[in-house]
């Protein structure tokens, strides 16, 4: 259910942040910027399954390839703010 | 040194070029982000 697939993704979330947290001590801003994409996501999407599968994904090959560890933690960044609650809506120009 | 200085820029010629990229945008989008807050 949705409280199960919201707890495990915030699990996860605090797994990555964990292991990259030890990787970017060169610069400390990159964390709380992560964390301040995930606060503004939306929450259907944080317990998504689509989520789940995107965080695990990110996991595994930072734990695997740490010579992209910004590649990933960008990647991450980009789905959570594609996810925001304010994302940003397209200027229209009225007829 | 007759090529001193080549590459000013890119401090790490071990680092994967993908992450380099990543990391520069990150960064860049950080800063952006602070300065507009």
């Amino acid at each position: 259910n949705k409280a199960s697939m919201s707890a495990e993704n915030q699990k996860l979330f605090e797994e990555f942040v964990d292991y990259c947290s030890k990787l970017t001590a060169e610069h400390p801003e990159v964390i709380p910027f992560l964390q301040k994409c995930h606060s503004k996501a939306n929450a259907s999407y944080l317990s998504s399954v689509e989520f789940r599968n995107t965080l695990g994904r990110c996991l595994a090959r930072v734990q695997g390839k740490q010579t992209k560890l910004y590649v990933y933690i960008n990647e991450l960044c980009t789905v959570l703010k594609n996810h925001s609650e304010k994302k940003k809506v397209p200027l229209r120009t009225q007829p | 040194g007759a090529h001193a200085a080549e590459d000013e820029e890119e401090d790490d010629d071990d680092e994967d070029p993908e992450n380099r990229i990543a990391k520069k945008m990150l960064l860049q989008e950080i800063k952006a982000g602070l300065s507009s807050d």
